[in-house]
């Protein structure tokens, strides 16, 4: 089974039509394995994306280097994951 | 214990196992009303279920439902089985519920990609696509809602297959699609497709392979417009409406172009909610008030269906 301990989901907001291309070349990375959670669509519309734990530093370097504006939308993925399957157990019981 | 719907818990989630036992629950406790029929099977040879609503007649005008097209989107088959049970249940009760399966038959296939569903339960909870293998590449999959002959190959999606929204190798290649397009095209008399995914809060029409504007633009869009008003109205929850392509982006094969293109005229896609925290990792303690908010939503686009046969 896939874990995703330390992954990100990182909600970003590109400022304008670069920076809508950067993030798309961002998801063009298979070094970096990011996911799309939301694709980058418009500027000023919110996307999100899951960062594999190994590359959020390089992620957020690429980020803060253009000056695209995130926020961490969830902490770490895993520890949602679990908490869903724990749930599911206690629903089942 | 007896099984019965009664005891099921819809505000968790559940495996696909206990969704198919279930489905065979919900048409024991609905003899006269649902029963449930297989349209096909999956890549990974996992049988396609559809529930059917029917009062009766021959080959009546019908409504097509579909959930979790894309595995991960986890609140959207629960938001299914919910919805499902609210029908049969409300059947003889609301009068606009009634209405409709008085004189229309409602198609609704809850696990629309189990292959991939049943592979986030065992392997990879964040997996969208369909578990096909494809020739020459070691990645796994093709985006069911890309596979769709409705500019097929276009913008909007890939041709790389260890893409999210990798198109397939030809239109209609996934069986899981191809069983949906054999069912409608075979019935003959759908009016109209609703298919729902997560997440993001859109309620959207055709098209989203082309910017030029559906010839029911107005209609669909105003119908729209009450939808999300009347969702929104439940637990303030606020949507966007509108074309794919106006609303989000260009998305070329996508279920509702396709239906559309094929005489569906009331065709939509719901993405629902995460309410900006979750994503796809919605907590299960919002799967009531995501289908309790979404009822009015499709209950609007049915009755105007209902009301507007062509």
């Amino acid at each position: 089974e896939q874990l995703f301990v330390g992954d990100q989901v990182l909600r970003v907001t590109a400022s304008d039509e670069e920076q809508i291309a950067l993030l798309r070349a961002l998801g063009e990375r298979a070094d970096l394995q990011v996911d799309f959670w939301r694709d980058p669509t418009k500027p000023g519309h919110p996307a999100d994306l899951r960062v594999p734990f190994p590359s959020l530093q390089a992620v957020k370097i690429f980020l803060e280097s253009h000056s695209i504006s995130y926020s961490i939308m969830i902490e770490d993925v895993q520890q949602l994951l679990d908490e869903e399957k724990k749930t599911m157990m206690l629903s089942r019981q | 214990l007896e099984r019965s719907t009664s005891t099921f818990d819809f505000a968790s989630y559940h495996t696909l196992d206990e969704i198919y036992d279930w489905l065979d629950t919900l048409v024991a406790d609905h003899p006269g009303l649902v029963s449930k029929i297989q349209i096909g099977q999956s890549y990974e040879n996992r049988p396609l279920y559809v529930l059917k609503f029917s009062t009766g007649g021959s080959n009546r005008p019908a409504i097509w439902l579909d959930t979790g097209i894309h595995s991960r989107e986890w609140v959207t088959q629960a938001t299914g089985v919910w919805t499902a049970n609210k029908l049969a249940e409300e059947y003889g009760q609301d009068p606009s519920v009634t209405a409709i399966l008085d004189s229309m038959d409602i198609f609704f296939e809850i696990v629309t990609n189990p292959d991939g569903y049943a592979f986030t339960h065992s392997s990879n909870r964040m997996w969208r696509k369909t578990r096909s293998i494809n020739a020459g590449s070691s990645c796994v999959g093709v985006d069911p809602n890309r596979n769709w002959d409705a500019g097929f190959g276009g913008s909007g999606s890939s041709s790389n297959p260890c893409s999210e929204t990798y198109h397939g190798p030809y239109a209609h290649s996934e069986s899981e699609v191809k069983s949906i397009v054999d069912f409608i095209l075979g019935h003959g008399n759908v009016k109209a497709v609703i298919s729902i995914h997560s997440y993001s809060q859109m309620l959207m029409f055709p098209y989203g392979y082309k910017r030029t504007a559906a010839p029911d633009y107005e209609e669909l869009n105003e119908l729209a417009k009450k939808a999300v008003n009347d969702l929104a109205a439940v637990h303030g929850t606020e949507y966007t409406y509108g074309s794919i392509v106006d609303t989000i982006y260009m998305a070329a094969g996508t279920t509702v172009d396709w239906a559309y293109e094929n005489g569906v005229k009331y065709s939509y896609t719901f993405e629902l909610r995460d309410r900006g925290h979750y994503g796809f990792l919605l907590p299960s303690s919002q799967i009531i008030p995501t289908a309790t908010e979404t009822w009015p939503a499709l209950m609007d686009i049915m009755v105007h269906v209902q009301q507007h046969l062509y």
